[in-house]
C-alpha cells in the first residue's frame, strides 16, 4: 500500500 | 478539492487582497506586523520548494506562485517603499520572530515525514506558519484598537484556517488512507492562535461598533 507523499494542500 | 479546501484558499487569497488592498489604497501599514509578513514570506519559500520537483495542478501552481510573489511584494513595501515604511509600527511590533523561526526549524528536525532536504522544510513551513500570526496578534494588542481593513485581513486569515480543518475532516471521512498529522495539528494550533481574536472581532460586530482589543 504505497502511502500518499504528494502535497497536493497549499 | 472539496468545497471547504476551496473555500479555504478563497479566504486565504481574499485575506492578502485586503492587506494589499490596505497597503495600496491608504500608502499606510500601520497596525500591521512586519515581522508577520516576514514569517509568511519565509513560509512560502520554504514549503513550495517543490515548485520545481512535483506538478500536481495549474491551479496548485498558479496559487503558490501567487503566495510567494504577494507576500515578498507586501515586505517589499514595508521595508522599501518610501510612503508605506513611515507608516510601519515598529516601536510596538518588537516580537522576537527570529526565535520563532528557530523553534520552527528545530522541530522540523526531530518531527517530519521524511529525512530529506525538502520534507524537513516542508515540515519547517507548517511549524513556522501556525505560530507566524503571533508578532501580528501582539502588535493589535498594543496598539489597541484595529482598523477595519487590518481587522478583516485577520478575520480572513483565521478563516482560511478554520475551513482547512473542516476540510481535513472531510478528506479524513471521505478519503480511505489521509491521514496527515503534522499539518493537521500544528493547523488546530494554528486556528486556536485566532479563537481571542475572532472573540472581539464578533463581539464588535454584533455591537455594529470598532474593533477593540482589551490591553
Amino acid at each position: 500500500d504505497q502511502q500518499e507523499s504528494v502535497k497536493d494542500e497549499l | 478539492m472539496n468545497i471547504f479546501r476551496l473555500a479555504g484558499d478563497m479566504t486565504h487569497l481574499l485575506s492578502i487582497l485586503v492587506l494589499l488592498l490596505k497597503i495600496y489604497a491608504t500608502k499606510s501599514c500601520s497596525g500591521i506586523s512586519r515581522k508577520t509578513q516576514e514569517l509568511y514570506a519565509i513560509v512560502f519559500v520554504a514549503r513550495y520548494l517543490d515548485l520545481f520537483t512535483d506538478f500536481i495542478s495549474v491551479y496548485n501552481t498558479f496559487m503558490k506562485v501567487v503566495f510567494i510573489a504577494s507576500s515578498l511584494a507586501i515586505v517589499w513595501c514595508m521595508r522599501f517603499h518610501p510612503m508605506v515604511r513611515r507608516s510601519y509600527d515598529r516601536e510596538l511590533d518588537t516580537f522576537r520572530h527570529y526565535f520563532l523561526v528557530g523553534a520552527s526549524f528545530a522541530l522540523a528536525l526531530i518531527l517530519h515525514e521524511k529525512f530529506t532536504v525538502q520534507e524537513i522544510f516542508w515540515a519547517f513551513s507548517i511549524y513556522l506558519e501556525a505560530v507566524a500570526i503571533l508578532p501580528q496578534l501582539v502588535l493589535l494588542q498594543r496598539s489597541g484598537n484595529v482598523d477595519n481593513l487590518t481587522g478583516q485581513y485577520i478575520f480572513f486569515l483565521g478563516a482560511y484556517r478554520a475551513f482547512y480543518i473542516l476540510n481535513w475532516i472531510y478528506r479524513y471521512l471521505t478519503e480511505p488512507h489521509f491521514t496527515r498529522w503534522i499539518a493537521c495539528v500544528s493547523g488546530v494550533v494554528q486556528t486556536a492562535l485566532y479563537a481571542d481574536f475572532f472573540y472581539y472581532y464578533f463581539i464588535s460586530w454584533k455591537n455594529n461598533s470598532k474593533l477593540k482589543l482589551p490591553a
